[in-house]
């Protein structure tokens, strides 16, 4: 599952 | 990273050089929206506190810290050292209907009730729309300076970007984020009219005015 928390984008 | 948000994030990068540049080598903010670098530099304080709880990339981080840094020193160009120059009369948008309805709209629709996530969906929604205090300054002035046209241009051209990113995204990775998605298009749509002007004007050597 994705870790909505880990923002890669800017 | 895919070629559409590399070249995203450096056309968000060089429209903030392009105006901080412009401020320092004509010692003037005359133009230019307060409102809007405000609402930006606010944009980019709620959206990066995870650089305190989450480390993604140096990348990652070392553009947040920039983006961060540069709107609070934009801001500061503005209202202390350039303040003789600011243009306060035309700069009359009323940012409260924004951030109000916007800090409504993060609590009800988010993916997550946490601080960190309403705030970053804050961030969202307020960028999305914080460029219309500017939009609205030159509706009012009727004109731009050709370097602000580039600066505009540039920061429309960086959600546009990011759309043709989420669409790569979505087919290759299976991403998708319909928050930053829907905030995003609606971002690209408010600068389409801009966008209209700046081809048919400032490509082709005129500046920007608009009629009375």
């Amino acid at each position: 599952e994705e870790d909505i928390h880990k923002k890669d984008e800017l | 990273m895919n070629i559409f948000r590399l070249i995203g994030d450096m056309s968000h990068l060089l429209a903030i050089i392009l105006l901080l540049l412009k401020m320092w080598k004509t010692r003037s903010c005359a133009g230019i929206s307060g409102k809007s670098q405000i609402l930006f530099a606010l944009v980019f304080a709620s959206r990066y506190l995870d650089l305190f709880t989450s480390f993604v990339s140096v990348y990652n981080s070392v553009m947040k810290i920039f983006f961060i840094s540069t709107s609070l020193l934009t801001v500061y160009l503005m209202y202390f050292k350039f303040r003789a120059t600011y243009d306060s009369n035309h700069d009359t948008f009323r940012v409260e209907f924004l951030v109000i309805p916007v800090g409504g709209l993060a609590f009800l629709v988010n993916h997550e009730f946490s601080p960190l996530e309403i705030l970053w969906t804050f961030s969202i929604y307020l960028e999305s729309v914080a460029i219309l205090p500017q939009l609205f300054m030159m509706s009012k002035t009727g004109e731009a300076e050709t370097i602000t046209s580039h600066y505009l241009f540039a920061l429309g051209s960086y959600r546009a970007l990011y759309i043709l990113n989420w669409v790569y995204r979505y087919y290759f990775e299976g991403f998708f984020d319909l928050i930053a998605v829907v905030a995003g298009c609606v971002q690209t749509i408010l600068y389409c009219d801009f966008f209209y002007l700046y081809i048919t004007k400032v490509l082709k050597g005129k500046r920007i005015t608009l009629p009375a």
